[in-house]
């Protein structure tokens, strides 16, 4: 009698509704066994917040996104999606048999520049290119 | 439209993203963006003490780097750089009044911060002029030299940089071209670097700084000098010579 309940079960996973209609191939290794669905996320970097705003002049935080869920290869829990999709792009390289190609690669990504002091109140306006996130694979 | 891959569960350890506090979070993406570590917190200067021009100055640059619309005024030199940092002065030498000829205001930069492997794509000294009366409505060259080496004994190994002429009433932001410098300071990081400045009339008197105008550390915030060099990460970081 247990046993027709855990199929049942499993049924009722796949059918989730699924929240994010524009999932990768991971379709269903996204949200298989009770696992929640890798979705994107936006945040808000906020200086303010960091308490950095007596050394950063300009700007005052940026927006950037990430996917937070369970995502089928994922590495390590310091990785956003676009560390995860590097390392996985080239793990399948390596073994496109076993690894599926990725599908978190980032599509779109945007400069940042900071404005700070440094130690010494020098002022100094760093650029760095591709380092926003504004899209990935996975969305 | 989904089509079931072969998966391999056990190629890589199975954790969990989670959600978690917006802080440890933007920490987590600070990180992988590359931004700097937290600042740490400044050298206390009393807000009175703090020099604004160069702060003015790079708060204009982040604007025209930022605006994406290219309405701005043009800004030499921005378009190649990644990292542009600015220097204020840490010592301010007069040789004015008083001394023989010729008179000069040198100044000196503490160059330890640039990080290690950029490449000076540019670099300049930026001081404010004042309008001058003496002497009136005549023609100045202001001269701009690296202080290669201080002699006690005798006159400092020198190494020209720049020469603007200009009149004696006019004003504003002077820049002196110091480019030619950086191969020197970016093999002697440790060193300051030194530069000197002159001022000669047209007949070739040596005029005290000062007097014609150029303002130095003890000139309101917003227009005390300073120096600002454009890098650009590269493996040689020393300019091929010309």
């Amino acid at each position: 009698t247990a046993r027709p309940l855990k199929k049942k079960k499993l049924n009722q996973v796949n059918q989730l509704p699924n929240s994010n209609k524009h999932l990768g191939i991971f379709d269903d290794g996204h949200g298989s066994l009770d696992r929640e669905v890798c979705r994107r996320h936006e945040l808000y970097v906020s200086f303010r917040d960091l308490g950095w705003l007596d050394s950063v002049i300009a700007p005052q935080g940026y927006s950037a996104y990430y996917c937070a869920g369970e995502c089928i290869y994922p590495l390590n829990s310091c990785m956003n999606s676009t560390n995860h999709a590097t390392m996985q792009a080239l793990v399948h390289l390596m073994k496109p048999d076993i690894v599926p190609k990725v599908c978190c690669v980032p599509t779109k990504l945007s400069a940042i520049s900071l404005l700070y002091y440094d130690r010494n109140n020098n002022v100094i306006l760093r650029r760095e290119r591709n380092m926003v996130v504004q899209a990935c694979g996975c969305h | 439209g989904s089509s079931h891959l072969p998966r391999s569960p056990h190629v890589f350890p199975q954790h969990r993203l989670g959600v978690r506090e917006p802080r440890d979070m933007q920490r987590e993406i600070r990180e992988v963006l590359g931004l700097p570590g937290r600042p740490r917190s400044r050298a206390p200067l009393a807000t009175a003490q703090q020099p604004a021009s160069a702060p003015l100055f790079m708060l204009n640059l982040y604007h025209a780097m930022t605006d994406d619309s290219g309405n701005g005024p043009p800004q030499p030199h921005l378009h190649r750089a990644d990292l542009i940092m600015s220097f204020v002065n840490i010592v301010e030498h007069d040789r004015t009044l008083g001394y023989q000829e010729p008179h000069w205001k040198e100044f000196h930069f503490d160059l330890t911060q640039i990080p290690a492997g950029e490449a000076v794509t540019a670099a300049e000294f930026r001081i404010y002029k004042e309008p001058s009366t003496h002497p009136p409505n005549t023609t100045l060259h202001i001269s701009m030299f690296e202080v290669v080496q201080e002699r006690s004994n005798r006159e400092s190994d020198l190494f020209f940089l720049d020469l603007q002429t200009l009149r004696s009433g006019d004003e504003g932001w002077l820049v002196l071209d110091i480019t030619a410098a950086s191969d020197r300071w970016l093999l002697n990081h440790n060193k300051d670097l030194g530069l000197r400045l002159y001022v000669e009339t047209e007949d070739g008197h040596s005029l005290d700084p000062g007097l014609a105008g150029l303002l130095g550390q003890t000139a309101p915030r917003s227009r005390q000098p300073f120096m600002v060099g454009f890098f650009k990460a590269s493996q040689s970081p020393v300019r091929a010579p010309r």
